[in-house]
């Protein structure tokens, strides 16, 4: 088939498999292509993955020979890296890839007649938001491909409640028939292989339609609150209970009015605002803080979310402008002083929580402007009493502060990014905080009869979301299990427990070995990296040293390309070894432009050395 | 359903059972002193029996409400819902929760009962009876007792309220029945004269696969002369 050869390569298949067992995915991405030209031809493989996604291996086949990938501690693998790129022999790259992903994409040279297969691995742990787990897959092939498949497999333990697939590409019955999606009790499964003719973008075209995003949403029964899972020693338990009153919230928006956020930024924010007050419940308290070079409150004190008083807040927030300098530390030592003394002075109820929303576009440049000193007011000012949510707005934040920011005061950050989406950005961010159904959770297990929790105490359970907590059992032999969920709900507190008896864990554990056996063991370890690595970004001096030490050797262990290891594909050549690699971009890295892939020279019989890195 | 009252006074108890259509709501408990009440609806087999001698009745929905905590508790044997004021929690008979709040505790013990305490007073105990899914005939119960009724007021009324309050009963001509395992015999009791009949119903609060024999002396025809007033005075029009 002329049409399935481009340029001499024609990719004979490609292939992704996902794995999924209680929440936890394990993808591989396979590629095989034939060099049908008389000449050595360049092969490109791109996988764009979630940002929250670990690699945990990388495969080059060449003619039958497979060359695995081994994870290095970055240092050590940088240095290959640098050794070889100043001999003029360069990488594949990991590189940001819009909002959710980044890019891995590695080249190599294929002599005519030859045969190449990729193969990429994948892992990370399915985070419940809104109610489901989301799973992203890019599709982009760059050219017809004979036998192109997405296959899902999904095994839940609890039940599948729900499955859905939906591509952004898929516009026509023709292409829609290649989809199968299916679920009952316990497994659900998904299809999508499109023959050659589905993938053409017209009945005469030898370009590919398939690209775009493909998205895999399901959530599981929730019968119980909690579920517990022990296999080989390790255990995770869910807890994501619902049907609870939501607590009421008092909420001071600090937001940046200074003048970059002129026009659009502010539009946008004005609109979400706006919207975020219409879905506000009226025992919520609210009040806003903007902050430009000086510091302006709506209200002196929170205001209770009463349709009059939510009339006069759309009224204020319409007529804000833009002004000058930013003074973070102003508006947020403001806001949170605010909260502070309105629980104080038992403005608000007490059965309700606390939280400030940081909105900026830019760096501190009034007031206290050293990020530091920032971060130590607002911690100390807060105390551990309210979470702090971080939302940096466009390109120009120091992310990696307001970050910082927030992990060390019990929130997370969030970028919105400058696009015509930026209000529903902001929208769904306030969505997925707006319905606190407990605070105060803490998980409760017998003592002695556990090591290495993962983090067991949350100031906020929200509705839609999950509270996962794995760890290792003391005893591997342990017949009986607890497990105590503790929190405060809207008008009561609520202790659940979980129980699980020798006949219960020896049944679950049957059925699941099969499927994946020692996922929740690489599901703690996943947990634990990602735990360290934040709790890395807001520890300093011989604390961050120790953070750093136990995350890598958990990735060395469990084979994971974090940001401190690095995965290396060796083959020598000629006595002489060739290098990739390729960088996990964090957060805080902006204005990352789409991957460039480079190369990793293979011309045969030369041997060529690679490198999958994360950062 | 039917109803067992240990009086402990004689060392002995009362059983009655109570007839009535599915859908009925009857008043258990009534106490306007503490603000407590108590309703039950009676739900039937699957297949209903024209016959109502042959028919079974069950409370298959409890309403409990606190007036003065504004809190309402409706069980049935699918899930457990509690209202503060317009507030809903819902929760599964698959939980194990402790709900606790300013004048109440609510305990739930996965797939088994409820145990509902009023601060220092009262105690409440829904037991959950479930048989086989796919039974033809039979479907899940509830089972309801009262722990320290004597920590309501005297002014407790209501089919089990009214026998909160000390009760004198006296048993003469026991003589055998047609059922030589059940003896009938002669009850005075509340100033009515009643044939009574000697039997034995089941407390499920151990165990609700398996019961605790409760020996009691059994009024016919739904309480008649036990209970005060007439039957209709207990059917009230919802469970809140």
């Amino acid at each position: 088939l002329p049409e399935m050869v481009v340029d001499g390569i024609e990719v004979y298949s490609t292939k992704i498999h996902c794995r999924v067992t209680s929440r936890f995915a394990h993808n591989t991405v396979t590629t095989r292509a034939t060099n049908r030209a008389e000449t050595a031809k360049e092969v490109s493989f791109d996988v764009e993955l979630p940002k929250t996604a670990f690699i945990t291996n990388f495969t080059l086949t060449i003619d039958g020979v497979t060359y695995p990938g081994n994870i290095k501690e970055k240092e050590v693998a940088q240095k290959q890296y640098d050794r070889a790129v100043s001999q003029g022999k360069t990488a594949g790259l990991v590189k940001a890839s819009g909002r959710k992903l980044e890019k891995f994409t590695v080249s190599v040279n294929v002599a005519a007649g030859s045969k190449v297969t990729f193969e990429l691995t994948y892992e990370e742990l399915l985070k419940r938001n809104k109610g489901k787990y989301e799973m992203y897959l890019k599709v982009r092939p760059k050219q017809l491909v004979k036998h192109f498949e997405i296959t899902a497999d999904i095994f839940e333990p609890q039940g599948i409640s729900s499955l859905d697939a939906q591509a952004s590409f898929i516009t026509n019955d023709l292409l829609a028939s290649a989809l199968t999606k299916s679920f009952s009790g316990k497994k659900g499964h998904v299809s999508f292989k499109p023959s050659v003719d589905q993938q053409r973008s017209c009945p005469t075209c030898t370009d590919s339609l398939l690209d775009g995003d493909f998205t895999i949403t399901y959530d599981v029964n929730r019968e119980s609150p909690a579920n517990v899972q022990i296999v080989n020693g390790y255990f995770v338990h869910f807890f994501a209970p619902h049907g609870l009153p939501v607590v009421p919230k008092n909420v001071v928006f600090v937001i940046d009015v200074s003048g970059s956020m002129y026009y659009q930024k502010l539009k946008q924010t004005k609109e979400a605002l706006l919207k975020i007050l219409e879905d506000m419940k009226e025992n919520d308290y609210l009040n806003f803080v903007l902050f430009a070079s000086k510091v302006r409150v709506w209200k002196d004190h929170l205001i209770q979310a009463t349709p009059e008083n939510i009339q006069e807040a759309r009224a204020f927030v319409s007529n804000i402008a833009a002004e000058d300098t930013t003074n973070i530390n102003g508006g947020l030592l403001r806001g949170i002083e605010m909260l502070k003394k309105a629980r104080e002075e038992h403005q608000v109820p007490e059965r309700s929580t606390s939280i400030v929303i940081l909105l900026t576009d830019g760096i501190a440049n009034e007031g206290v402007s050293r990020p530091e000193d920032i971060q130590a007011n607002a911690r100390n000012a807060i105390g551990g009493k309210f979470p702090l949510y971080s939302l940096g707005f466009g390109d120009n934040v120091d992310y990696g502060f307001l970050e910082k920011l927030a992990l060390e005061n019990n929130g997370f950050a969030r970028r919105i990014y400058e696009a015509s989406d930026a209000t529903l950005q902001l929208q769904d961010f306030y969505e997925e905080i707006a319905n606190p159904l407990l605070t105060g959770v803490e998980v409760e297990y017998p003592q002695n009869a556990i090591l290495d929790l993962t983090q067991n105490t949350y100031k906020h359970y929200y509705d839609g979301s999950e509270i996962v907590v794995a760890g290792k059992l003391a005893d591997k032999d342990m017949n009986h299990f607890k497990a105590d969920v503790k929190g405060h709900g809207a008008f009561n507190d609520l202790s659940f427990t979980e129980e699980l008896d020798a006949e219960e864990m020896e049944k679950a554990r049957q059925e699941q070995d099969y499927i994946f056996g020692d996922y929740i063991e690489r599901l703690w370890a996943y947990l634990t990296i990602e735990q360290l690595l934040d709790k890395r970004k807001k520890a300093q001096g011989e604390e961050k040293e120790n953070l750093t030490a136990q995350a890598l050797e958990l990735s060395l262990k469990y084979h994971f390309v974090t940001p401190l290891t690095s995965m290396v594909v060796t083959k020598p050549e000629d006595n002489e070894d060739q290098t990739a690699i390729a960088d996990k971009p964090g957060d805080d890295q902006v204005d990352v432009p789409p991957s460039s892939a480079v190369l990793v020279g293979y011309q045969p019989p030369q041997t060529p050395y690679y490198y999958v890195d994360g950062d | 359903p039917h109803f067992i009252i240990r009086v402990p006074g004689k060392n002995d108890a009362l059983c009655f059972n109570i007839d009535e259509d599915p859908g009925t709501v009857l008043r258990l408990i009534h106490d306007p002193v503490t603000g407590l009440t108590v309703h039950g609806e009676i739900i039937g087999d699957k297949v209903a029996s024209a016959d109502s001698k042959t028919r079974n009745t069950y409370f298959g929905k409890l309403g409990i409400a606190n007036a003065y905590l504004d809190v309402r508790i409706e069980v049935t044997p699918e899930k457990i819902s509690l209202w503060n004021g317009e507030a809903q929690s819902t929760f599964s008979w698959l939980d194990t929760v402790t709900v606790t709040q300013n004048g109440m505790t609510m305990a739930i013990n996965r797939k088994k009962n409820i145990v509902l305490s009023f601060g220092d007073g009262v105690t409440f105990v829904v037991v959950l009876h479930q048989v086989w899914k796919k039974h033809p005939v039979h479907r899940d119960f509830l089972g309801f007792y009262v722990v320290d009724s004597h920590r309501m007021s005297a002014q407790t009324h209501g089919l089990l309220g009214q026998f909160f309050h000390p009760l004198d009963f006296e048993v003469s001509d026991i003589r055998p029945g047609l059922d030589p395992s059940k003896p009938v015999a002669t009850m005075v009791v509340k100033n009515h004269q009643l044939k009574v009949t000697r039997g034995s119903q089941k407390d499920y609060r151990r165990d609700a696969s398996v019961g605790v024999k409760v020996a009691c002396w059994f009024i016919h025809n739904n309480g008649e002369g036990l209970l005060d007033g007439d039957l209709k005075d207990y059917i009230v029009p919802a469970l809140f």
